[in-house]
């Protein structure tokens, strides 16, 4: 049971 | 302008198509250095980084920046027009609404030309550099593919568990689970047969199958793929070009 994580959460925008 | 000739219009088509099925409007940063793309899929999982550096073009000239927004499956349509051994050229110009793409058959003196109107993309740069990982496995691109086509009939989800000595993929699904152990060597008679494993810290992390399968398409690209793994941050998988790369960043699952 796993959840997918997004980029955004280790990613800044440039 | 930008004005960029490829040998072989099959290196264009082939890099294109190895990342047109996980993203559509991308926008191409034409500048002295050659050509660089990024852009993130809709599900914000997987980005994509592009760079064909100038040695990958038999004549590449670019005086300004240029952005050119496109819209890959068009082009991906335009590509389709050209034969594989055609000499291809992207023409545009500094403030360009269009890019022309060039097809001349050296043999037989045709040449055809295709204009694909451009799009403005507002899209999202994420900045990608400066990241450490705990290890980095390098091995055959195909020998990867199978893989993952392999263990995705068995789950959506591929774990991937280095240690010193071994690379194991799982796949725990509901029909049953299979693993596949790849352990490093050196091949000296064909050096992209070698699996090669760089180890800081082990690796524990789990993916989602869709994602791999898109990124396995670039395994045309290269005889070997680069894996780059740390615990709880995106994963990249790098194929290199000639001259530049292409790059996957792919965010982990994670346990709730």
């Amino acid at each position: 049971n796993k959840d997918q994580s997004k980029l955004l959460q280790y990613y800044v925008k440039v | 302008m930008l004005e960029g000739k490829f040998e072989e219009a099959s290196l264009f088509k082939r890099i294109i198509d190895s990342f047109k099925d996980c993203v559509q409007l991308v926008n191409f940063n034409c500048n002295e250095h050659g050509i660089a793309a990024q852009a993130v899929d809709d599900s914000r999982v997987l980005l994509v980084s592009l760079s064909i550096g100038t040695e990958s073009f038999q004549e590449f000239r670019c005086d300004r920046g240029v952005t050119l927004g496109v819209d890959l499956s068009s082009l991906s349509k335009i590509l389709r027009c050209g034969n594989n051994n055609d000499n291809l050229t992207l023409i545009a110009d500094d403030t360009p609404d269009s890019v022309l793409l060039l097809f001349e058959d050296t043999k037989k003196d045709r040449i055809s030309e295709y204009s694909l109107k451009l799009m403005d993309i507002d899209a999202d740069f994420l900045d990608i550099e400066g990241m450490e990982y705990d290890t980095v496995i390098t091995m055959p691109s195909a020998e990867f593919a199978k893989v993952v086509r392999d263990l995705n009939q068995l789950s959506d989800s591929l774990n991937i568990l280095v240690t010193k000595d071994t690379v194991k993929f799982v796949a725990e699904g509901d029909i049953g689970s299979g693993s596949v152990i790849v352990k490093p060597h050196t091949d000296m008679d064909k050096p992209q047969e070698s699996v090669k494993v760089e180890l800081d810290k082990p690796v524990d992390l789990t993916f989602g199958s869709k994602y791999l399968l898109d990124i396995i398409k670039g395994a045309g690209l290269s005889d070997q793929i680069t894996i780059k793994l740390s615990a709880e941050t995106p994963a990249l998988f790098e194929f290199s070009l000639q001259s530049g790369y292409l790059q996957f960043f792919l965010a982990p699952k994670f346990n709730e």
